[in-house]
């Protein structure tokens, strides 16, 4: 699970514009060591770029951790802006929704003792409240303006991180400002944790490491012309049997939409841990390797339904292959497309799913 | 009649 988190930390890294958590990465390791990585649609040049040159710094050894942690983070901070604004936005949205403690409780409840230790860690001075310096924090981030700095989301970043890393700071601050200051945060763990484990590779096989970018198929646009309640229609109507009428579909679904006037325009693609899976299975089937085998998939976004029904069945089909991924949430998503040359076994489970699904609609709603 | 694609029931799905 530690190097899940890795792993995931590692995807974050990937993600080079707002609102596309699509990155996923892959290790493997035998003596030499992949890496490979994947978005929901082909990385440009220019990300392809970005990538060798976090590898490429990560690994100056001849150079200081501290020079190479500034490398990076500049890097990352040229980026990822988006992405890292977006998280700061996400601490300043909690911060205002609080009252004007900003979250922070006082420490004056907790033993003297943790008060040192964490004022210690947090490079606190003595005479300093740990309380006010935290709100100062969080003040300090709020104008908007700064956020064009680079230097500042560098600085709002290396702070978030230390402020989330003792597990006793819980006790300070409200817990969802304190999940959402620990992302900002996970910037720079992954920045130590990148140079923590490439210092553990012996030269040899860093010398060797394959960096490589396994590209799906460019996400295409269909038109859906029909509205869900005529497709759920049309689907029992096919089957012959008793199809759910609008009304009952609405009072048992109150979240669908209106039908609009216009039709909706629909971007299709294959999700980065379907096409990374499918890549690595495919290799390792050509190979004739048939050991036990352990694919672990690093992700910044959650897996959703479909990705998950498509990994059991891959499970299902190569028993020897153990595929781990991290998070879970269950969310179905329109234009979600299965990786080109899918084994028919797989695809037809997916639409077997897919099937089900639309009975359990019209079930419920008839 | 046609029934609905693949595309058509996931976007169903995702609505629903």
């Amino acid at each position: 699970s530690k190097h899940l988190v890795l792993l995931d930390l590692l995807a974050l890294l990937l993600v080079t514009e707002a609102k596309s958590d699509v990155a996923a990465t892959m290790l493997r390791t035998n003596g030499s060591m992949k890496f490979f990585y994947s978005k929901n649609r082909p990385f440009t040049d220019s990300e392809n770029k970005y990538v060798r040159t976090l590898f490429n710094y990560a690994s100056e050894t001849n150079r200081s951790v501290a020079d190479r942690y500034t490398n990076l983070m500049a890097a990352i901070v040229d980026k990822c802006q988006k992405k890292i604004k977006s998280r700061i936005s996400k601490v300043l949205r909690r911060v205002r929704e609080l009252s004007t403690d900003r979250g922070i409780h006082s420490e004056d409840r907790l033993p003297l003792e943790l008060v040192e230790k964490l004022k210690a860690k947090l490079g606190i001075g003595p005479e300093q409240s740990l309380k006010n310096r935290l709100i100062s924090w969080l003040d300090y981030l709020s104008p908007a303006q700064r956020l064009k700095d680079p230097e500042f989301l560098r600085y709002a970043i290396v702070t978030a991180h230390s402020i989330g890393i003792p597990s006793d700071i819980n006790l300070l601050i409200d817990q969802k400002l304190l999940r959402r200051i620990r992302k900002l945060g996970d910037y720079m763990g992954a920045v130590t944790q990148l140079v923590g484990e490439v210092d553990l590779l012996p030269p040899q096989v860093l010398q060797t490491l394959v960096i490589q970018e396994v590209p799906p198929p460019p996400p295409d646009r269909i038109v859906i012309e029909k509205t869900s309640v005529e497709i759920v229609e049309q689907w029992a109507r096919n089957r012959h049997i008793e199809e759910p009428t609008e009304t009952n579909l609405r009072i048992q679904f109150p979240s669908l939409p209106q039908p609009l006037s216009q039709q909706n325009t629909i971007t299709r693609s294959v999700h980065c841990e379907c096409t990374l899976i499918t890549k690595i299975v495919d290799d390792l089937v050509q190979q004739g390797t048939s050991p036990l085998v352990t694919l672990e998939v690093g992700v910044s976004k959650s897996l959703c339904n479909l990705c998950e029904v498509f990994m059991g069945s891959v499970k299902k089909r190569y028993p020897n292959i153990t595929i781990m991924v991290s998070t879970h949430h269950g969310k179905n998503v329109s234009g979600w497309r299965l990786p080109p040359l899918t084994p028919l076994e797989i695809s037809r489970e997916v639409e077997d799913h897919i099937n089900s699904c639309i009975e359990e609609i019209r079930c419920k709603a008839t | 009649e046609v029934p609905p694609t693949l595309d058509e029931m996931i976007f169903a799905i995702s609505q629903i």
